[in-house]
């Protein structure tokens, strides 16, 4: 639909819906997405960060999203 | 925000780059 697997999308829309200044962890990410192992939760950052719809904020562990503000 | 201008430096910083890789990605959809 937008071009991102379903995976993708799910990681995508937790880090938008996260507004703390220094974003979501991929800690956070693995709490909230008990389906997805860390290795494919760290792929789908990795995408997204590549197109630009996500960046790193205080470290390589916490993303925030583009579009968020 | 409990952040230090440094990291709110580093912030932006990253902020920018992805905004020029989200307009890349859009225009190349086009």
């Amino acid at each position: 639909m937008n071009g991102l697997t379903a995976h993708q999308s799910q990681v995508l829309n937790l880090i938008k819906n996260c507004h703390l200044s220094e974003g979501l962890s991929l800690q956070d990410l693995k709490h909230q997405l008990h389906n997805m192992s860390m290795s494919t939760i760290k792929q789908a950052v990795e995408f997204l960060s590549s197109e630009g719809h996500i960046y790193s904020t205080v470290d390589d562990e916490h993303y925030r999203s583009t579009d968020a503000e | 925000s409990g952040l230090t201008e440094e990291q709110k430096r580093r912030i932006e910083e990253n902020r920018q780059l992805a905004l020029a890789r989200r307009a890349e990605r859009l225009a190349a959809q086009r």
